[in-house]
Protein backbone atom coordinates (compact mmCIF):
# COMPACT_ATOMS: atom_id res chain seq x y z
CA UNK A 1 0.00 0.00 0.00
CA UNK A 2 0.94 3.50 -0.69
CA UNK A 3 0.36 6.56 0.97
CA UNK A 4 0.33 9.72 -0.74
CA UNK A 5 2.78 12.57 0.68
CA UNK A 6 1.80 15.91 1.20
CA UNK A 7 3.89 18.79 -0.71
CA UNK A 8 4.05 20.45 2.84
CA UNK A 9 6.29 17.44 3.70
CA UNK A 10 9.18 18.79 0.99
CA UNK A 11 8.91 22.14 1.11
CA UNK A 12 8.27 24.76 4.40
CA UNK A 13 7.00 28.07 4.88
CA UNK A 14 9.04 30.89 3.84
CA UNK B 1 -2.66 51.54 -8.25
CA UNK B 2 -2.11 48.79 -10.40
CA UNK B 3 -2.94 48.82 -14.12
CA UNK B 4 -1.74 45.46 -16.16
CA UNK B 5 -2.11 45.90 -19.88
CA UNK B 6 -2.14 42.28 -21.75
CA UNK B 7 -2.60 42.36 -25.71
CA UNK B 8 -2.18 38.68 -25.82
CA UNK B 9 -5.18 37.99 -23.34
CA UNK B 10 -5.50 34.71 -24.08
CA UNK B 11 -2.72 33.65 -22.11
CA UNK B 12 -4.36 34.88 -19.45
CA UNK B 13 -7.81 33.15 -20.31
CA UNK B 14 -5.54 29.78 -20.49
CA UNK B 15 -3.47 30.21 -17.55
CA UNK B 16 -6.97 30.38 -15.49
CA UNK B 17 -8.63 27.44 -17.29
CA UNK B 18 -4.74 25.93 -16.49
CA UNK B 19 -5.49 26.47 -12.73
CA UNK B 20 -9.06 26.57 -11.87
CA UNK B 21 -9.74 22.77 -11.30
CA UNK B 22 -6.61 22.53 -9.19
CA UNK B 23 -7.00 25.18 -6.83
CA UNK B 24 -9.82 26.97 -5.66
CA UNK B 25 -8.85 30.29 -4.10
CA UNK B 26 -5.48 31.90 -4.21
CA UNK B 27 -3.46 34.68 -3.29
CA UNK B 28 -2.36 36.80 -6.90
CA UNK B 29 1.08 38.61 -5.85
CA UNK B 30 1.52 41.83 -7.80
CA UNK B 31 5.70 43.53 -7.77
CA UNK B 32 7.91 45.30 -9.59
CA UNK B 33 9.29 41.58 -10.69
CA UNK B 34 5.29 40.34 -12.01
CA UNK B 35 2.09 39.11 -11.95
CA UNK B 36 2.08 35.37 -10.02
CA UNK B 37 0.92 33.22 -7.74
CA UNK B 38 1.66 30.26 -5.39
CA UNK B 39 -0.99 27.86 -4.64
CA UNK B 40 -1.96 24.72 -3.72
CA UNK B 41 -4.97 21.90 -3.73
CA UNK B 42 -6.83 21.20 -0.95
CA UNK B 43 -5.58 18.26 -0.01
CA UNK B 44 -2.14 19.79 -0.15
CA UNK B 45 -0.75 17.27 -2.57
CA UNK B 46 -0.42 19.15 -5.61
CA UNK B 47 1.05 23.35 -5.66
CA UNK B 48 1.21 25.35 -8.90
CA UNK B 49 3.64 28.47 -9.20
CA UNK B 50 2.90 30.90 -12.02
CA UNK B 51 4.83 33.26 -13.02
CA UNK B 52 4.06 36.47 -15.52
CA UNK B 53 7.00 38.49 -15.80
CA UNK B 54 6.86 42.55 -16.33
CA UNK B 55 8.44 42.57 -19.45
CA UNK B 56 5.56 40.61 -20.93
CA UNK B 57 3.02 43.23 -20.47
CA UNK B 58 2.77 46.07 -22.83
CA UNK B 59 1.70 48.23 -19.82
CA UNK B 60 2.87 47.37 -16.32
CA UNK B 61 2.48 49.82 -13.44
CA UNK B 62 2.52 48.37 -10.30
CA UNK B 63 3.18 51.44 -7.31
CA UNK B 64 3.68 48.91 -4.10
CA UNK B 65 3.31 45.11 -3.78
CA UNK B 66 -0.63 44.00 -3.62
CA UNK B 67 -1.88 40.64 -2.86
CA UNK B 68 -5.11 39.79 -4.15
CA UNK B 69 -7.38 36.71 -3.19
CA UNK B 70 -9.79 36.00 -5.63
CA UNK B 71 -11.59 32.66 -6.33
CA UNK B 72 -10.11 30.84 -9.62
CA UNK B 73 -13.36 29.92 -10.23
CA UNK B 74 -14.80 33.06 -10.74
CA UNK B 75 -11.84 34.67 -12.42
CA UNK B 76 -12.72 32.36 -15.02
CA UNK B 77 -16.08 32.94 -15.56
CA UNK B 78 -15.13 36.57 -16.18
CA UNK B 79 -12.26 36.03 -18.63
CA UNK B 80 -14.25 33.70 -20.67
CA UNK B 81 -16.33 37.03 -21.49
CA UNK B 82 -12.94 38.19 -22.96
CA UNK B 83 -12.72 37.19 -26.69
CA UNK B 84 -9.47 35.22 -27.48
CA UNK B 85 -8.08 38.12 -29.37
CA UNK B 86 -9.41 40.75 -26.82
CA UNK B 87 -6.57 42.83 -25.06
CA UNK B 88 -7.32 42.21 -21.19
CA UNK B 89 -6.35 45.34 -18.54
CA UNK B 90 -5.90 44.31 -15.08
CA UNK B 91 -6.79 47.22 -12.66
CA UNK B 92 -6.91 48.00 -8.92
CA UNK B 93 -6.47 50.27 -6.04
CA UNK B 94 -3.56 50.11 -3.52
CA UNK B 95 -5.82 49.33 -0.46
CA UNK B 96 -9.00 48.75 -2.48
CA UNK B 97 -10.94 45.56 -1.89
CA UNK B 98 -11.81 45.11 -5.69
CA UNK B 99 -9.98 44.22 -9.41
CA UNK B 100 -11.30 45.49 -12.31
CA UNK B 101 -10.88 43.56 -15.80
CA UNK B 102 -10.71 45.17 -18.95
CA UNK B 103 -11.56 43.33 -22.18
CA UNK B 104 -10.95 45.51 -25.66
CA UNK B 105 -11.61 43.95 -28.48
CA UNK B 106 -9.24 44.03 -31.53
CA UNK B 107 -11.39 46.78 -33.37
CA UNK B 108 -11.22 48.68 -30.19
CA UNK B 109 -15.13 49.03 -30.48
CA UNK B 110 -15.60 47.29 -27.52
CA UNK B 111 -14.73 47.92 -24.51
CA UNK B 112 -16.18 45.53 -21.42
CA UNK B 113 -15.17 46.16 -17.72
CA UNK B 114 -15.72 43.69 -15.30
CA UNK B 115 -15.17 44.71 -11.00
CA UNK B 116 -15.04 41.65 -8.89
CA UNK B 117 -14.92 41.88 -5.40
CA UNK B 118 -11.30 40.58 -3.95
CA UNK B 119 -11.28 37.95 -0.76
CA UNK B 120 -9.37 37.86 2.46
CA UNK B 121 -7.03 34.61 1.95
CA UNK B 122 -5.00 33.01 4.14
CA UNK B 123 -1.37 32.69 2.46
CA UNK B 124 0.50 29.82 2.85
CA UNK B 125 3.47 30.93 0.90
CA UNK B 126 5.78 27.99 0.49
CA UNK B 127 9.84 28.64 0.26
CA UNK B 128 10.90 26.25 -3.00
CA UNK B 129 14.24 25.58 -2.67
CA UNK B 130 16.21 25.36 -6.33
CA UNK B 131 17.25 21.74 -6.72
CA UNK B 132 19.63 19.22 -8.41
CA UNK B 133 16.44 17.20 -10.16
CA UNK B 134 17.94 13.30 -11.11
CA UNK B 135 16.37 13.67 -14.17
CA UNK B 136 14.96 16.17 -16.52
CA UNK B 137 13.18 15.01 -19.51
CA UNK B 138 11.30 17.64 -22.03
CA UNK B 139 8.94 16.47 -24.29
CA UNK B 140 5.66 17.39 -26.07
CA UNK B 141 3.39 18.56 -24.14
CA UNK B 142 0.41 16.52 -26.35
CA UNK B 143 1.92 13.22 -25.95
CA UNK B 144 2.37 13.95 -22.12
CA UNK B 145 -0.67 14.37 -21.89
CA UNK B 146 -2.16 11.72 -24.01
CA UNK B 147 0.08 9.78 -22.34
CA UNK B 148 -1.77 10.35 -18.88
CA UNK B 149 -4.94 10.29 -20.25
CA UNK B 150 -4.49 6.61 -21.44
CA UNK B 151 -3.18 5.62 -18.52
CA UNK B 152 -6.11 6.83 -16.33
CA UNK B 153 -8.73 4.18 -18.18
CA UNK B 154 -6.40 1.90 -16.82
CA UNK B 155 -5.32 2.63 -13.31
CA UNK B 156 -5.19 5.57 -10.76
CA UNK B 157 -1.21 5.25 -10.40
CA UNK B 158 1.44 5.90 -12.46
CA UNK B 159 5.06 4.79 -12.08
CA UNK B 160 7.17 7.26 -13.88
CA UNK B 161 10.89 5.83 -14.24
CA UNK B 162 14.02 7.38 -16.33
CA UNK B 163 16.75 5.64 -17.36
CA UNK B 164 18.68 5.75 -20.03
CA UNK B 165 16.21 4.03 -22.29
CA UNK B 166 14.02 6.65 -21.17
CA UNK B 167 11.18 7.55 -19.72
CA UNK B 168 8.62 5.09 -18.53
CA UNK B 169 5.21 5.36 -17.61
CA UNK B 170 3.61 2.63 -15.91
CA UNK B 171 0.11 1.69 -14.60
CA UNK B 172 -1.54 -1.40 -12.90
CA UNK B 173 -5.70 -1.82 -12.73
CA UNK B 174 -8.45 -4.95 -12.62
CA UNK B 175 -8.37 -4.79 -16.31
CA UNK B 176 -4.46 -5.73 -16.17
CA UNK B 177 -1.58 -3.28 -16.83
CA UNK B 178 0.10 -1.14 -18.88
CA UNK B 179 3.58 0.61 -19.87
CA UNK B 180 4.59 3.19 -22.35
CA UNK B 181 8.50 4.42 -22.46
CA UNK B 182 9.25 7.48 -24.66
CA UNK B 183 12.54 7.12 -25.74
CA UNK B 184 15.37 10.28 -26.51
CA UNK B 185 14.76 11.31 -29.90
CA UNK B 186 16.05 14.27 -30.85
CA UNK B 187 16.19 14.09 -34.71
CA UNK B 188 12.78 15.64 -35.80
CA UNK B 189 12.04 18.52 -38.20
CA UNK B 190 11.22 21.09 -35.23
CA UNK B 191 12.89 21.07 -31.34
CA UNK B 192 9.06 21.69 -29.97
CA UNK B 193 8.96 17.62 -31.03
CA UNK B 194 11.87 16.40 -29.50
CA UNK B 195 12.03 14.58 -26.66
CA UNK B 196 15.62 15.13 -24.28
CA UNK B 197 16.80 12.91 -21.46
CA UNK B 198 18.99 14.64 -18.77
CA UNK B 199 19.61 11.97 -16.23
CA UNK B 200 22.11 12.08 -13.43
CA UNK B 201 20.81 8.61 -11.80
CA UNK B 202 18.06 6.71 -12.46
CA UNK B 203 14.87 7.56 -10.79
CA UNK B 204 11.75 5.72 -10.61
CA UNK B 205 8.62 7.53 -8.57
CA UNK B 206 4.77 7.10 -8.39
CA UNK B 207 1.99 9.68 -8.67
CA UNK B 208 -1.52 9.91 -8.37
CA UNK B 209 -2.49 10.34 -12.34
CA UNK B 210 -5.77 12.30 -11.42
CA UNK B 211 -3.21 15.00 -10.43
CA UNK B 212 -0.77 14.75 -13.66
CA UNK B 213 -4.22 14.77 -16.11
CA UNK B 214 -4.97 18.18 -13.89
CA UNK B 215 -1.58 19.49 -14.73
CA UNK B 216 -2.20 18.65 -18.55
CA UNK B 217 -5.22 21.26 -18.73
CA UNK B 218 -1.99 23.74 -19.08
CA UNK B 219 -1.66 21.71 -22.63
CA UNK B 220 -2.08 25.04 -24.69
CA UNK B 221 0.05 27.47 -23.25
CA UNK B 222 3.44 25.59 -24.42
CA UNK B 223 4.16 22.84 -27.30
CA UNK B 224 6.73 21.38 -24.96
CA UNK B 225 6.36 20.23 -21.22
CA UNK B 226 9.45 19.79 -18.98
CA UNK B 227 9.47 16.66 -15.84
CA UNK B 228 11.95 17.09 -13.30
CA UNK B 229 12.24 14.31 -10.87
CA UNK B 230 13.87 13.59 -7.81
CA UNK B 231 13.61 10.36 -5.23
CA UNK B 232 13.46 12.70 -2.19
CA UNK B 233 11.23 15.50 -3.94
CA UNK B 234 7.78 16.10 -5.56
CA UNK B 235 7.80 16.20 -9.38
CA UNK B 236 7.74 18.92 -11.13
CA UNK B 237 5.94 19.59 -14.56
CA UNK B 238 6.61 22.71 -16.03
CA UNK B 239 5.02 24.60 -19.06
CA UNK B 240 7.14 27.62 -20.12
CA UNK B 241 4.73 30.60 -21.14
CA UNK B 242 6.50 32.46 -24.13
CA UNK B 243 8.21 35.52 -23.32
CA UNK B 244 5.93 36.08 -20.17
CA UNK B 245 7.13 32.98 -17.63
CA UNK B 246 5.99 29.96 -16.79
CA UNK B 247 3.20 27.96 -14.73
CA UNK B 248 4.76 24.89 -12.35
CA UNK B 249 2.89 22.18 -11.14
CA UNK B 250 4.54 20.03 -7.95
CA UNK B 251 3.21 16.67 -7.30
CA UNK B 252 4.25 14.88 -4.24
CA UNK B 253 4.61 11.38 -4.93
CA UNK B 254 3.19 8.30 -3.48
CA UNK B 255 5.68 6.08 -1.44
CA UNK B 256 5.84 2.99 0.27
CA UNK B 257 3.49 2.80 3.69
Amino acid sequence: VRKQCQITSFFSPG
Amino acid sequence: MLELRLVQGSLLKKVLEAMKDLVTDANFDCSATGFSLQAMDSSHVALVALLLRSEGFEHYRCDRNITMGMNLNNVSKLLKCAGNDDIITIKADDGGDTVTFMFENPKQDKISDFEMKLMDLDSEHLGIPDAEYHAIVRMPSLEFSRICKDLSSIGDTVVISVTKEGIKFSTRGDIGNANIVCRQNTTVDKPEEATVIQMNEAVSLTFALRYLNSFTKATSLSETVTISLSSELPLVAEYKIADMGYIKFYLAPKIED
